[in-house]
């Protein structure tokens, strides 16, 4: 039975669509039936297994919206056990016409529900802020993942973003669980990095994931030739630490 | 008379929050008097420049949703010439109110109108989406300054971004500009930079200010000190940058 992860932090820029693309890349190598759900207008996770903006025709849009079937929007990648619903600009609608829907936050939780049987493991990227697409996520999710960039303003949103999850797991979907906070581009040449890790540490303990995802430029090339950074270039440190994530998450999963 | 500029992009972390808090310092640092608005609910502007959550009393949201006066929530720095309108997660309550609301998108026009004569430069930080608080602030301003990271994903969201300010333009701010494009985190040791800086610069000729900021981990070390990075390291290649920027954005000025 499919486990659902969403990837979610109103921060930007702290690695949400690096670690949605690169995680689920790491589980599909590994022969684990994968789906990426790309829930951010960007359309940044599509383009990271190789979807341009041109070549996208239906995609998350449609199932939540237009009520097309969500098979229908399922796309093959470069690696066979990884499938992906592409995003695009489409989805800025969908954050509109759902205000006034009633069980608006649970849209994509009903559509996805179909095809959880059909994966091991399903990641949702998320756009930068806590609007309806980030909440149908954590709705739809039995578990969050949460991306920390070593950095001063990224540590400061993560109060806010706890008490948003703690909201939805009271009012709409209470198996909701942390999965984890991963520490993102993680900088062995400033002592910021290492601040940063050790508060989060001490005031999260027990959340952060053993795994630390190192700055890497590999991971940054990757997505110019529209690949994760494990077909870009897998020996590299940053397409590895996906990998070692990978395993943490499944050695996680075997204890619950 | 006040020029107001909005700083402006939906992807996230590229550096829109350390161009507001370091660009009207520098600004502020050779007697302009100058004034930053933090339409961000994230609010890091505010605390880049000493702000703690817990400090910020009436704000943004208090003056275009509760009509507080404006002055009202015009803040000192430690910065003479530097004044703030600060921001909390009020404002993500902000977003929701104004939807149904006539002329919802000159709200923060309309509130700015009273203190723009006491101001040489007003600069807006805005947050990472082009929802309301992002379109309100486009149509408050006399032009855009568009922070560019120098990877690939930044260089994706572009299009729409001057889609968006385009439909600004002919629908509610006619005399709207582009004040420039802005390389941010600009990495020596990586040929990416350089790829994104040359094919930017081919796109938007004379657009792309010559200044660069580059990657330097003085930017990021400031905002912990809650001071502007002429304030926490004034020699800094970081705190210089954003000098330059300030001079460059003068010069154009005299130009127009
Ligand atoms: N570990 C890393 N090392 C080097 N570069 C990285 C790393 N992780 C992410 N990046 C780069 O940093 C930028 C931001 O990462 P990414 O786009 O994944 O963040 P995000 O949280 O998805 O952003 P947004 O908030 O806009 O959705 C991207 O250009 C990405 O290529
Ligand atoms: N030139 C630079 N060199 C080093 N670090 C930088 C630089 N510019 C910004 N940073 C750091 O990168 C991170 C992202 O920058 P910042 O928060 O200013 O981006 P933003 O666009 O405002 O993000 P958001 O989309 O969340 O509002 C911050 O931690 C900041 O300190
Ligand atoms: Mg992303
Ligand atoms: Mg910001």
């Amino acid at each position: 039975m499919g486990r659902v992860i969403s990837i979610a932090n109103q921060k930007g820029g702290v690695g949400k669509t690096t670690t949605a693309v690169n995680l689920s890349a790491s589980f599909a190598m590994s022969d684990i039936k994968t789906l990426l759900v790309d829930a951010d207008p960007q359309g940044n996770s599509s383009s990271g297994v190789g979807y341009n903006k041109e070549d996208i025709q239906k995609n998350l849009y449609h199932a939540i919206i237009e009520e097309v079937n969500i098979r229908e929007v399922i796309n093959d990648t470069d690696i066979p056990h990884l499938k992906i619903i592409t995003a695009n600009t489409d989805l800025i609608g969908a954050e509109i016409e759902l205000i006034n829907e009633i069980a608006r936050e649970k849209k994509l939780k009903d559509v996805l529900q179909e095809v959880i049987p059909d994966y091991d493991y399903i990641f949702i990227d998320c756009p930068p802020s806590l609007g309806l697409l980030t909440v149908n996520s954590l709705t739809a999710a039995h578990s969050v993942l949460i991306p920390l960039q070593c950095e001063y303003y990224a540590m400061e949103g993560l109060t806010q973003l706890l008490k948003t999850i703690r909201i939805v797991k009271e009012n709409l979907n209470p198996p909701l669980q942390i999965e984890g906070i991963l520490l993102t581009m993680y900088d062995l040449r400033n002592n910021l990095s290492q601040q940063v890790a050790d508060e989060v540490r001490s005031h999260f303990k027990g959340k952060v994931f053993s795994t630390i995802i190192p700055r890497n430029v590999k991971l940054s090339e990757a997505p110019s030739f529209g690949k994760p950074c494990i077909l870009y270039d897998a020996e590299s440190r940053g397409a590895q630490s996906y990998v070692e994530l990978a395993q943490e998450i499944l050695k996680n999963g075997k204890r619950n």
